[in-house]
């Protein structure tokens, strides 16, 4: 799964996700990708999600918004959403997750709980940092 | 006005060192700063972060590097079925498609569907299809198809004709 969160100068916000799916995945199985809300979300003024993993669990947790919910409804930053999400949430299920997330103000999240996750992020600071493994 | 900002993923998983050459690691981070500087040239010439997004993905779809695009996961009967999805936060406006199998770049037809169509989301053939009305370029299956896709998946149906399905590891079911 590949995916990209971006913030413009007029303060809008986006997120696009795609994806194979699963290595000998059933034909017609559909994962979180396509499905709004589940694997991207993107909302102006809170934040904007790409998720990646085990797409059953994101479509039951509807993760990506649930990162917008807990900004929105539960005061929460960008960083407590999403290390909630992947490091409470997933690895309680015991699923490999990760995820890339932007807020309103610029600031670029990406946790991962599995050994890897291949990612990068230019931030309001204009430096280009391009990372795959945990260090 | 906001100073802008991009981040973008290839996807997570084990990462194990006998996956990929170091030669295949270092090209797979050259493909990601290339996919980060075609997001990031849109956004500091003022563009928008939907076509930054977009153009970020597409970068990745085009890599043999990432589970997306050429590169992609076969199904269990030995074909790639994609999926991909955009959103504006601007307007809420999404389009997606999935299960699609010829066109060339996925997020780019979950564009379509966005901009030019009353759907937030098609399927299969008709997606195809859409797409291809819309004038987006579109390849045969095998396109999207690598060698080590092609091992991964055989790795797993020896698996399950041994009936050690159960003992895969995350790399040999994600990548």
């Amino acid at each position: 799964t590949v995916g990209a969160v971006a913030l413009d100068r007029q303060g809008d916000l986006a997120a696009a996700t795609s994806t194979g799916g699963f290595n000998n995945k059933p034909a017609g199985r559909v994962g979180d990708t396509p499905i709004v809300g589940a694997g991207t979300y993107a909302r102006n003024g809170v934040c904007a999600v790409s998720c990646t993993g085990q797409g059953e669990v994101f479509m039951r947790r509807v993760a990506a918004y649930d990162v917008a919910a807990r900004m929105s409804y539960g005061g929460q930053t960008l960083r407590q959403a999403t290390d909630t999400l992947v490091f409470d949430v997933m690895s309680g299920h015991k699923i490999g997750a990760g995820l890339i997330a932007i807020d309103a103000f610029g600031q670029v999240c990406a946790p991962f709980n599995t050994l890897g996750m291949a990612r990068g992020w230019i931030g309001t600071d204009g430096v280009l940092n391009v990372a795959t493994h945990k260090d | 006005m906001s100073l802008p900002a991009i981040a973008i993923h290839g996807g997570c998983g084990t990462l194990a060192a006998n996956l990929q050459s170091e030669a295949d690691w270092a090209q797979t981070r050259a493909h990601l700063e290339a996919a980060l500087r075609a997001g990031w040239k849109i956004l500091t010439a003022g563009g928008s972060a939907l076509d930054a997004v977009e153009a970020a993905v597409v970068v990745l779809e085009d890599s043999p590097h990432f589970n997306a695009g050429h590169g992609a996961a076969l199904t269990e009967q030995s074909v790639h079925e994609l999926d991909a999805s955009i959103m504006d936060g601007a307007t809420l406006a999404a389009g997606g498609v999935c299960t699609v199998r010829a066109i060339r770049n996925p997020i780019r037809a979950a564009r379509a569907v966005m901009d030019q169509s009353d759907c937030v989301l098609l399927s299969g053939d008709a997606a195809d299809a859409f797409a291809r009305s819309k004038g987006l370029p579109t390849v045969a299956n095998g396109y999207f198809t690598t060698e080590r896709r092609v091992q991964a998946l055989a790795s797993l149906k020896a698996r399950a004709a041994r009936g050690t399905i159960g003992l895969a590891s995350e790399a040999e079911r994600h990548g």
